[in-house]
Order: C-alpha cells, then sequence, then structure tokens
C-alpha cells in the first residue's frame, strides 16, 4: 500500500501518502 | 503566509461548522529546514480548531520522526498560519451571510 499511519503516543494518527505530483507543481 | 518550505492544505472540504478539520502537510522544499529531511510524503492528520495548538502538532510530528526538532517552530509556524486562514474564511463567510 501507499499509504501508512503512524500513531503518536498522545493517540494522534497521522496518515501518511504520497504527495500528489500536481500538488508539487502548484505554485 | 511566509514561505516555510511546509505547505499546509486542506485535506477536506471545509464545511464551515466543524471544530475538527482534515490537514494535509507537506515538505515543499527541504532546503529551508534545519535539520535533515527524510521524504516520507504527504502527512494527514485532524486538527481541532477551537482547542489544540499548532506548535503542539508540530511537535508530535518530531516525536513521531517526520521532522527534526530544529524544525518543529518551523513546522508549528506553517500549520498555523494555515488554521489563522481557515479562521479567517469561516469569520468572512459568517459576516457575509449576516
Amino acid at each position: 500500500s501507499a499509504t501508512a499511519q503512524v500513531v503518536h503516543s498522545a493517540g494522534r494518527r497521522f496518515i501518511v501518502s504520497p504527495v500528489p505530483e500536481a500538488r508539487l507543481k502548484e505554485q | 503566509a511566509e514561505d516555510t518550505g511546509v505547505r499546509v492544505e486542506l485535506a477536506e472540504e471545509d464545511d464551515g461548522k466543524k471544530a475538527s478539520i482534515a490537514l494535509k502537510l507537506w515538505v515543499e522544499d527541504h532546503k529551508k529546514l534545519k535539520g535533515k529531511y527524510k521524504e516520507s510524503g504527504a502527512i494527514e492528520f485532524t486538527f481541532d480548531l477551537e482547542k489544540e495548538v499548532p506548535e503542539v502538532v508540530a511537535q508530535e510530528m518530531v516525536e513521531s520522526g517526520f521532522f527534526h526538532e530544529s524544525d518543529a517552530k518551523t513546522v508549528g509556524k506553517s500549520i498555523r498560519d494555515r488554521v489563522a486562514l481557515i479562521k479567517w474564511r469561516r469569520e468572512r463567510t459568517v459576516s457575509a451571510a449576516a
């Protein structure tokens, strides 16, 4: 899978996914 | 907002009502970061506009290994700027409706 979840000890969930290419080019 | 090299965007449409909103953060220019940055992609998280503090979330990202301690301030500022914009837009919408 391209996404990964990291759960911080405080309980917050961080979901990591690839940066959309269009987003990177968008300035 | 100042260009911190870290971009924060809404990860969902803002209905103007929910206190907790999904945000997405990624590094656009790693050269602007002080610490070593390991490319990890976009980080999506929920943020409570009423109760949470951007700098605390930034610190959690540091503790989770996304950023170096020296960049916590930069990440916190990036989140704070986006949160301020979201709040400003909401206030403007409410004013316009009134």
